[in-house]
This record gives structure tokens, sequence and C-alpha cells, in this order.
């Protein structure tokens, strides 16, 4: 089973079309391995994107090297998945 | 593990996995025998039965309302809508005015695990998953995005050939099996009048197009009722969304099923993308799935009730 530890979903607000362009290149980066939650729309509208964790580094850093805001909207995703088993173990019982 | 002994038992507001639904899916044709039965319109990559449920009080080839969720396996809100909108059909379809008389003109059809292989995928091994199970010779990636694959623009921009991609659009259209399936039921039904494909997340209702930037011919009827139908799914929990067409409202997005509907002259083609706004995702706590499933409703009964008043 694929686990998720450590993996964040960042969400990036785009404000201006560079900020933009910068976001959708990170679609092109492979090697990241990226998971786009929501994919770029336009400016204002948010980007989010789950990140396993040997790229969280990375990316925060590219994201901060180029002036590129985020906030965290998942800490770690494997705790929300283990919650939702958890729930649906309860009622089954 | 208990199985519910009745509709009435199972727990709407808790995930399922796909035995539990399809379990439920008996069920309700069995307490409902004069209006609901099971469809099985084709077999999955994985050689799964792809089932739609059928509401009809009688007649032959009605006018006919098309409702799917789950194409995108990791959305499980949709999917646990799906079975909620179900349930909900058969305890208002006569205390309800406005269904009664939907009912009375018209078949709704109902495919609640529109991507099974992919959903048992999500339980079983990878809760993310979101594309189809099919492979393809020369690549170690899986799957198909089921909504790039469709033949409305197949393969121009806003979706992938790459096979590692979550947009790939696959080699052909309607190359994977669940895609056929409702391509062939909707060419040989001739008769659906309203076609709305369900996804999460993001609160959007959107028609076509999302493959060009030309506007449908229908864009102002179509903007209007997009416009009546958020209006009444927000006025339960005063949930936003926003409306439009899908490339104007998100972005450039080939090949995807409203397109196709559309094009196949399904004028009431609509897409939802359920709760939320950035919280959870595709992970949103199970105790929102009825408050998302009773809002989604709402406008759903617009669209319903348009298609019914509007006939052509």
């Amino acid at each position: 089973t694929e686990d998720f530890v450590g993996h964040q979903v960042l969400r990036i607000v785009p404000s201006s079309d560079e900020e933009l362009r910068k976001v959708q290149e990170l679609q092109d980066l492979e090697h990241l391995q990226l998971d786009f939650w929501l994919s770029p729309r336009g400016t204002g509208d948010p980007v989010d994107v789950r990140v396993p964790f040997p790229s969280l580094q990375p990316l925060k850093v590219h994201l901060e090297a180029n002036g590129v805001p985020y906030s965290i909207m998942i800490e770690d995703v494997q705790a929300l998945v283990d919650q939702e088993q958890m729930q649906m173990l309860r009622q089954r019982r | 593990r208990l199985q519910p002994l009745s509709t009435d038992t199972f727990d709407y507001s808790s995930y399922h996995n796909l035995d539990e639904i399809y379990v439920f899916m008996d069920l309700l044709v069995a307490e409902n025998p004069n209006l609901v039965s099971k469809l099985e319109i084709g077999r999955s990559t994985e050689n799964r039965p792809l089932y739609v449920l059928k509401f009809s009080k009688g007649g032959t080839n009605r006018p006919a309302i098309w409702i799917d969720t789950g194409i995108h396996s990791r959305e499980w809100v949709t999917q646990a809508s799906g079975v909620w909108f179900a349930k909900k059909i058969v305890q208002d379809q006569e205390k309800d005015e406005g269904l009664a008389s939907i009912l009375d003109q018209m078949d709704i059809f109902l495919e609640i695990v529109t991507n099974p292989d992919g959903f048992v995928f999500t339980h079983t091994s990878n809760r993310m998953w979101r594309k189809t199970r099919s492979k393809r010779s020369g690549s170690l990636c899986v799957g198909v995005d089921p909504n790039r694959n469709w033949n409305a623009g197949f393969g121009g921009s806003g979706s992938s050939s790459s096979p590692c991609s979550e947009t790939y659009h696959g080699p052909y259209a309607n190359s994977e099996p669940e895609v056929e399936a409702i391509v062939n039921f909707v060419k040989n039904h001739g008769n659906i009048k309203a076609f709305v494909s369900i996804h999460s997340y993001s609160q959007l209702l959107l028609y076509p197009y999302g493959y060009t930037t030309t506007p449908v011919p229908d864009v102002e009827e179509l903007h209007q009722v997009a416009k009546e139908a958020v209006a009444a799914l927000s006025s339960l929990y005063g949930t936003k969304y926003t409306y439009g067409s899908i490339i104007t409202t998100i972005y450039q997005a080939s090949g995807g099923t409203i397109d196709w509907t559309y094009n196949q002259g399904i004028k009431y083609s609509f897409t939802f993308e359920l709760r939320d706004t950035g919280r959870y995702g595709f992970l949103l706590p199970a105790s929102q799935i009825v408050p998302t499933a009773q809002e989604t409703w709402l406008a759903l009964k617009v669209i319903m009730r348009h298609a019914l008043e509007h006939p052509y």
C-alpha cells in the first residue's frame, strides 16, 4: 500500500502572471513527482499540490527563491488517510 | 463484516468500498422493483461490471437524465453522494412534487462508480489514484484519465500524451472501456436530454466547452441554468460556487466528458466539482458527505426540472 507519510499538500495562490508562470513550470518538473490536486488556472485561483516528503524541501526552496508565497493545506496526508480508514472501520463495527 | 439489511440501515455518512456500494445497489433494486433496475452497461479493464441504476416509472425509451459519479476514483465524496442521490430519488419520488413530475415523464440513469478499477485501487493500494487501470505496452505507467479520453478535441491542449501523466488522454478516443461503455449507452439510448458528470473538488458548476474557446450555441441558456442551480445549492448551507464554461472558468481541457455529450446533441450537459474550498481536498471528512450530497441534489433538481420544462 502506498503510504503518504510526510507528504504535504501546499496551497499556492499566484497573484501575478509571473507567479502563475512559475507555478505552471512546476508541472514539468517530473523528478519532484508532484501531484496537482488543483492545476494552475489563473491569478488569484488556488493551486493545490501534493508534495512527496523528499521533494518538500527543494520545492519550498524553489518557491521561496522565486518569491511565490504558499501555505500548507495538509500537514501530513497520511494522517488524514489514517483517520479516514479508522472512521470506516468504526462504522463497520 | 455485517452487511446492511436494507437501504434504510445503510450508513450514508461513511465512505464505502465497491462491494458495499454494489450491495447497496442490489438492496435498492430489491426494495423498489417497480422503480429501480440495475443495468450492466459494460465491463472495466479489470473485468468489473459497470452498473447503472435506472429509475423509471415505465414506458419505453423515454427522455432521460444521466448522472455519473466517481469517474476519477480518488474523489470519494462523489461516489458517496451518488449513493445518497439514489436513496433520495426513491424516498422523494412521490412526496417531492418536482421529482415526481420529472419521473412521470423522464427516466433517470445513475452510474455511481464510473471507474470501479480505480476505486478499488484507492481502497487497497493507493488512496490518491485518479485514472483507470489500463496498461500500455512500452510504458511502466498505468491508467488513462477518463476525463480526457472522449472524442471531443481528443488529444488537444489540456491533456497529456505521456502515459505517466495524471491527464494522459490514452492512445485513442474511447480506448477506456469505462468511457466506451457510456458512449455506447448514450448512442444506443438516443434520447438522453441532460447529462451531469460529477467530480470533486473546488466548488464549480461547469458547462461546455473545455477544448475550445468557441462558446456553445446555447451558452446563454446554460449560463442561466447554472446560475439558478448554484443559487439553489448555496441556499442550503451557503456553500459558494463558481459557474461558467470549462475553458473560461478553469482551463483548457480536451477530450472531456461533457464536451462530447454536448456535441452528441445533449444540450443540458454539466459537470460539477463538489466541495471543498481547500482544507481537505480529496480527503473530505465523511461527516461532510451528506451535506455535500444534500446541497448538490438541490442543484441537480434545477437542472432536471429545466430539462423537463424545456423539451427539445
